[in-house]
């Protein structure tokens, strides 16, 4: 999965 | 994670324990708009869809289901529980926030950064709690004068977003290619949005007396 779309933020 | 961020989530924390003690220990949610309530549940519904399919940390899935379980127990008390609901202000709490919502999913619709179900969602969530806060600020005007923990549950929720945004300026001169206007700017509009409270807020707190 692409990083920049998985959202490591609350 | 960075200081600013850690921060962040546990000033945002420290907002729905406030909360929650006010209701579950004094039973009373006066001051306290069910509809900002019924609103961030939402919001946190429509963020954390992810919670299943992607795994960041233990601690991103831990705060994700406090906030989920937070959210909507203090609606169903609210809403349910014979004392706390006998407390709530639905004279007052009117702030037509079901208008907010259709406009939210447009511009998510619209403007996000990938067309795919969790990211029009979670872009939608963004949009929706910039402006959940709205029935709360507008509740806040007409009873005028509100209780301390009521207070400092707006001032936390206010705080954590701003501490977001530093968390954001860190990131971007520390991560290349870290840029998410989207979120900087719906993060933005969130925290200008409790200008005016904090104005007031910080006036009363430095004149020791309540929030007026």
């Amino acid at each position: 999965q692409d990083q920049s779309h998985s959202h490591d933020e609350l | 994670m960075n200081i600013f961020r850690l921060a962040g989530d546990m000033t945002h924390l420290a907002s729905v324990l406030v909360l929650l003690l006010k209701i579950h220990t004094i039973k009373s949610c006066a001051g306290v708009s069910l509809r900002t309530q019924e609103l961030y549940a939402i919001v946190f519904a429509t963020r954390y869809l992810d919670i299943f399919t992607s795994f960041v940390s233990v601690y991103n899935t831990f705060m994700k289901l406090v906030f989920l379980g937070s959210s909507f127990s203090i609606v169903w008390y609210m809403r349910y529980h014979k004392a706390v609901h006998r407390t709530y202000d639905r004279e007052q709490d009117t702030f037509r926030h079901w208008f907010l919502v259709l406009p939210c999913l447009v511009l998510a619709l619209l403007i996000h950064e990938k067309f795919t179900f969790l990211e029009v969602l979670w872009t939608f969530s963004l949009y929706l709690e910039a402006v959940a806060i709205l029935p709360q600020l507008v509740l806040l005007q007409r009873t005028r004068n509100i209780d301390n923990l009521t207070g400092q549950y707006i001032f936390l929720l206010g705080g954590y977003r701003g501490l977001y945004i530093l968390n954001w300026i860190y990131r971007y001169f520390t991560e290349p290619h870290f840029v998410h206007w989207i979120t900087w700017i719906a993060g933005l509009v969130q925290t200008l949005l409790y200008a005016d409270f904090f104005y007031y807020y910080f006036l009363r707190f430095i004149g020791g007396r309540g929030v007026e």
